[in-house]
């Protein structure tokens, strides 16, 4: 199951 | 953070610091698309609204402020100071066939339909495809100054080193981000004929010139 995307790159 | 996507910012980083080293020197936007850098500030502003909101490291926070400033103040050099080597009769790409399909992308594909989650998603289709303009009119005008290719180079292989980064991570933290590795590999794809003649004539000290 996926984890919730961070977005933490650029 | 890991050694490829440190690499890919840096990458990124040294794409606009020659762009920027381009104008200034040569006094002139000659060869660039104002509709690509257009795009790329739109990219920014988009992805990162979250600026406002949330606190992810420093050295991402300096980077988005870099990203964001210098996008902006390329498109002032090419718009007001240096606007009259800017050619638009060349830089004719119809950018709504960019900017509409990636819209209704992000409204399909996004991980949360909230407003800053669909700009994410947008941000990072509309940077997929935001080079084209600029590609477009490499291929119109058939040749470009060598520090041109020289960022074009550096902005493609930016993305380019992302890749490896999303395989590490998937092994080491178990994260998988499909927009962006999609995305990702097509932004890269599109820069292939590019990179060929980059490095088959660029690199050799060559002229870039596209065969007629």
């Amino acid at each position: 199951q996926a984890k919730e995307t961070p977005h933490d790159e650029l | 953070m890991n050694f490829f996507r440190l690499l890919g910012d840096l990458s990124h980083l040294a794409s606009i610091l020659i762009l920027l080293h381009k104008i200034k020197t040569t006094r002139s936007c000659r060869g660039l698309s104002f509709k690509t850098q257009a795009l790329y500030v739109a990219v920014f502003i988009t992805r990162y609204l979250d600026l406002t909101y949330r606190w992810v490291s420093l050295y991402n926070f300096v980077m988005k402020l870099f990203f964001i400033g210098s996008s902006c103040a390329t498109l002032y050099l090419m718009r007001y100071k240096y606007c009259p080597t800017h050619d638009p009769s060349i830089d004719t790409f119809k950018i709504e066939y960019l900017v509409g399909p990636c819209a209704i992308l992000a409204l399909i594909f996004n991980y949360k339909f909230s407003v800053s989650e669909v700009l994410w998603s947008f941000s990072i289709f509309l940077e997929s495809v935001a080079i084209l303009p600029q590609l477009f009119m490499l291929q119109r005008t058939g040749e470009a100054e060598t520090i041109t290719t020289h960022y074009l180079a550096a902005l493609g292989i930016y993305r380019a080193f992302y890749i490896p980064n999303w395989i590490y991570r998937y092994f080491t933290e178990g994260v998988v981000d499909p927009i962006a590795i999609v995305a990702g590999i097509a932004q890269t794809g599109l820069y292939l004929d590019f990179f060929y003649v980059y490095f088959t004539k660029v690199m050799q000290g060559e002229k870039f010139e596209l065969p007629a």
